[in-house]
């Protein structure tokens, strides 16, 4: 993947600080 | 509504809101509500016993590790304390969460992720906000860019939303970024919301529980 093609907002929405699901695992 | 405590909640936490209101505000439906109540119990309860959602509950809740912050998590707990008094109360916890339910409008969602990134609340997403995402995400996933390749990356995606090119990217502008490109907004709809009372049935059970006290 050519670093400059990507989408800063597709990039950073991969963080993990975004990831609510872990919220519902116990 | 929050003076208006019925007997059945008068023992419940500051910040407590009747399911019924909460249900009728979000997508969620009263028995779905209860489920997050139990949700919420369990997580404002995990470090500091006060019933409310402290940030090192939130953090504890999203990565395992209290003192683990994160640039997004901060965010995120940000825009839940709507109060913005330091905690996620119940109603809170709610609302916010009514915004990642499929049925929950795009347009919410839209919004939501706006204010998100938007880091320092100006009403425009700034580029150097969105660099300071993605050097934020980059230093999370432990992957090194050049700086040369990090302004690129910057510059291409300020280059397609900012269409006004004035330097920043506004709500209008953001929409129709978000409407080329609808997978932004992938992470703003939590699949598991859409019946939490069959994702997690042990919740119903416990709230049956109370119920019946």
């Amino acid at each position: 993947v050519e670093p400059v093609t990507m989408n800063a907002f597709e990039l950073i929405s991969t963080s993990q600080g975004l990831n609510l699901r872990s919220l519902f695992e116990k | 509504m929050g003076c208006k405590y019925s007997k059945k909640v008068i023992n419940k936490v500051p910040g407590y809101e009747e399911p019924i209101v909460l249900a009728s505000q979000t997508p969620f439906n009263v028995s779905e509500v209860e489920a997050l109540y139990e949700l919420y119990k369990k997580l404002s309860n995990s470090i500091i016993a006060d019933g409310l959602i402290h940030r090192e509950e939130f953090q504890l809740a999203l990565f395992r590790n209290k003192n683990k912050r994160n640039l997004f998590a901060d965010r995120i707990f940000d825009l839940f304390d709507i109060k913005k008094n330091g905690v996620i109360e119940f109603g809170e916890f709610v609302r916010s969460l009514g915004v990642f339910h499929p049925d929950a409008s795009m347009e919410d969602k839209i919004k939501f992720a706006f204010r998100l990134y938007d880091l320092r609340q100006t009403g425009y997403i700034e580029r150097e906000e969105l660099k300071e995402m993605v050097l934020a995400l980059l230093h999370e996933s432990d992957l090194v860019l050049s700086v040369d390749i990090v302004e690129s990356i910057v510059d291409k995606t300020f280059s397609d939303a900012d269409t006004k090119g004035d330097g920043r990217i506004d709500q209008d502008e953001w929409k129709a970024f978000v409407s080329k490109h609808p997978s932004l907004i992938k992470n703003m709809t939590l699949p598991y919301l859409k019946d939490i009372t069959l994702a997690f049935p042990s919740f119903v059970v416990n709230s049956e529980v109370d119920d019946a006290d």
